[in-house]
């Protein structure tokens, strides 16, 4: 009953084509359920790319208002930040990788596609909403995911986040709550303008019975890459950058501070609020510094009790 | 005309392999690996840190490559000195405001 | 592991940790004590 999910229906696919649920509701997509092989795949792909933003496009099909991606391949093209339709270059790529597929009897369609941002979080820039809106556009149904592979290997856990966007003009009935994440120094003014012409959807994964059998037979394996790396020593250049984006907020915040005092009669209470929110946003992003380098240091001090303690 | 960039390419892939685990290596084991002689592996080397595809230094007396930037403990350093000017700054700032 | 090496390399890490926990701490102090200023200068009407 676990692998039932990997069958697809074509007859069903088509009928959500020609109903199209999603084109009177732009909140109609909740969920997203991600398949063992996507995410591996994906996640590999963006730590291959190092600090350079790469893409990829995911394969799969419509269950409801949930998507399902059975699989995602890498395009041919990097820093996905730094150009405006960087997707142009991989036309040809994705058309023939589109239709050689259909030839090897892999039915499912693009439903979507992923790209990284190594170190500064998982949400849509200006760039992405843009592309996002076009594919929306152009192309539904539609989906778009981001992955940080820096924040992966220092939170010890996938940093994803998967989003679909607004039409323009679109005001949608409630405020989105989103989990609160750091967001560097020099990336904020770019979130801030955008977050709210999209929304994240709920990511669940899935896997198969011989998914499950072949990570079993790793088992072994990951624990001994576990316990021979070392994320502490890795990681030394993001956490440097990390504190060092933090210096910067707190001397912004400082010096807002300071302003704020000076002209005390004429700032409005709102504003005062702000600042103070400033400060509270600061205090988290350290705090969550500090446990990331906690946890790191406790897997080190508990290897060396471990292993190095051992007397003969 | 080309094979020369072409072998200095190749010879560039195969060397970054080699030296990637290490953080000290002697020239005349590269040289051994690559089967190039020593003053030619040197040369290489010299190419590649100036051109920051190699981060360390050559230690002609003992023939070594020390591969790894020392600079690289001194980011952090400099990193949580930034961080403790600034919290210096706001901690008098919030003080005046007492006053 | 036992060598000298190692116990200097990891103590310092040791004490790069302990030394950002520390600025943590301060800064989450930093911040408390500004709210507490504000709310006794907004009480006590001290502009």
């Amino acid at each position: 009953s676990s692998d039932s999910i990997f069958f697809y229906d074509e007859a069903a696919q088509a009928r959500f084509q020609r109903e199209q649920p999603w084109a009177d509701n732009p909140d109609y997509f909740k969920r997203v359920k991600i398949s063992a092989l996507a995410l591996l795949k994906m996640v590999v792909h963006a730590r291959s790319g190092g600090t350079i933003e790469v893409m990829g496009l995911m394969q799969g099909k419509i269950d409801g208002d949930a998507f399902i991606v059975m699989d995602a391949f890498a395009l041919p093209v990097e820093g996905t930040e730094t150009r405006v339709n960087a997707q142009a270059d991989a036309n040809e790529y994705m058309v023939e990788y589109s239709q050689t597929n259909k030839l090897v009897g892999r039915l499912e369609n693009v439903v979507g596609w992923y790209h990284s941002h190594p170190g500064y979080g998982c949400w849509l820039s200006g760039i992405d909403v843009s592309t996002q809106l076009l594919n929306q556009r152009f192309q539904e149904p539609f989906l778009a995911v981001v992955i940080d592979p820096t924040r992966t290997v220092s939170a010890g856990k996938v940093e994803i986040g998967a989003f679909r966007t607004y039409p323009r003009g679109y005001q949608p009935p409630d405020e989105p709550v989103s989990e609160y994440q750091t967001i560097p120094l020099s990336k904020i003014d770019d979130f801030g303008v955008h977050c709210k012409q999209y929304y994240a959807l709920d990511i669940t994964y899935f896997k198969s019975s011989l998914d499950c059998h072949l990570l079993d037979l790793l088992w072994n394996k990951y624990w001994v890459n576990t316990l021979s790396s070392s994320p502490l020593l890795g990681s030394g250049d993001y956490v440097a950058g990390q504190i060092s984006d933090l210096a910067e907020k707190i001397e912004r915040a400082e010096s807002q501070l300071a302003h704020s005092h000076l002209g005390s009669f004429i700032v409005a209470p709102q504003k005062k609020n702000e600042e103070e929110s400033q400060l509270t946003k600061i205090t988290r992003d350290s705090a969550k510094i500090t446990v990331e380098q906690v946890h790191l240091l406790m897997s080190q001090v508990i290897k060396d009790i471990l292993f190095n303690s051992v007397r003969l | 005309n080309y094979i020369e960039d072409l072998l200095k390419n190749v010879r560039t892939q195969v060397l970054l392999k080699l030296i990637k685990p290490y953080t000290k290596i002697q020239i005349p084991f590269i040289s051994k690996e690559l089967n190039m002689p020593k003053k030619d592996i040197e040369e290489l080397l010299v190419s590649l840190i100036l051109d920051n595809r190699i981060h360390g230094h050559i230690d002609q007396v003992n023939r070594l490559l020390e591969h790894g930037d020392r600079l690289k403990g001194i980011e952090k350093s400099t990193a949580i000195d930034k961080w403790n000017t600034q919290l210096t700054t706001l901690y008098q700032t919030v003080c005046h405001q007492v006053c | 592991i036992e060598s000298e090496k190692f116990q200097d390399d990891f103590l310092m890490e040791y004490n790069d940790t302990l030394l950002v926990t520390y600025l943590a701490m301060f800064t989450n102090c930093s911040s408390t004590m500004n709210e507490l200023v504000d709310k006794f200068n907004t009480a006590y009407d001290r502009h």
